[in-house]
């Protein structure tokens, strides 16, 4: 399954 | 008053060629330290982050923080207007500018457009520094081959690092197959291939996100894939002098 980026960084 | 002037505006046009599949509209912020740029693609698997130095370009001047939203498809068509050997200045006059103007020169013409800007709210990413556990670098072409060739048999791509090197691996409809780049200390810098494991790390990604981005070989012969288990990979091309271009790509976790 293919994460999307956004959970890996929070937006600031 | 902004204005940052490339020597090589070639630069910058391969810069825009390399992330034009990948992100729509951007934000470019400017500010005393130099440029920069970060977007994520439209399907938000991806993150494009651009840094350049103001130490990188042959005159450069920011007095208050800039962020000038633009469309990548509209500057294209402006840096089409230009040549591979011009120097290229971008500029602004206003605090809130409403259009961001660009200068080619050449030795024997000099030309002068206006890009409209647009007011994007995009959420910004806080990407956190990362000390990655797996770091290889190697060349980009080979790097770039790789992912075409891998990409013909499997949209999706493996990864796998051990402290022998890189093994890159698919396994499609059609069959299976595995490339494993080994390490090399050859004294051509451009031809090296190094491997920095802490800890192996085996990822899976969608390699049409590696296609686009690989055009940005163009800026650098070697290019550093930095990776931590279940983490997003960071593919990095340093640009010389000016600083890096980075893509952010998310992996693929097996259910």
């Amino acid at each position: 399954m293919q994460k999307k980026i956004a959970s890996f960084f929070k937006s600031s | 008053m902004f204005e940052a002037k490339f020597e090589d505006g070639g630069l910058f046009k391969k810069i825009v060629e390399a992330i034009k599949e990948l992100v729509k509209n951007v934000n470019l912020e400017a500010n005393g330290t130099g440029i920069s740029l970060q977007a994520m693609d439209t399907s938000h698997v991806a993150l494009v982050a651009l840094q350049l130095n103001e130490k990188g370009f042959k005159k450069y001047r920011c007095e208050k923080s800039l962020t000038m939203g633009l469309s990548i498809e509209n500057l294209q068509k402006i840096l089409k207007c230009s040549g591979n050997d011009d120097q290229i200045t971008l500029r602004t006059q206003d605090e809130e500018p409403t259009t961001l103007s660009f200068t080619f020169e050449s030795k024997n013409r000099i030309s002068e457009f206006q890009l409209n800007l647009m007011s994007l709210d995009q959420e910004q990413l806080g990407v956190p520094d990362t000390e990655y556990s797996s770091v290889v670098r190697m060349p980009s072409n080979e790097f770039t081959k790789i992912c075409r060739e891998l990409g013909n048999i499997n949209e999706a791509i493996g990864i796998e690092t051990s402290k022998e090197g890189i093994k890159f691996y698919v396994k499609g409809d059609i069959g299976e197959g595995q490339v494993s780049v080994k390490i090399n200390d050859t004294e051509k810098p451009e031809e090296r291939v190094e491997c920095e494991v802490d800890e192996p790390v085996n990822l899976s990604f969608a390699v049409r996100y590696f296609n686009l981005f690989n055009k940005a070989s163009a800026l650098s012969s070697q290019v550093i894939l930095s990776m931590s288990q279940d983490q997003p990979l960071v593919i990095e091309y340093i640009i010389e002098e000016m600083g890096s271009l980075k893509l952010y790509l998310a992996p693929k976790i097996n259910d």
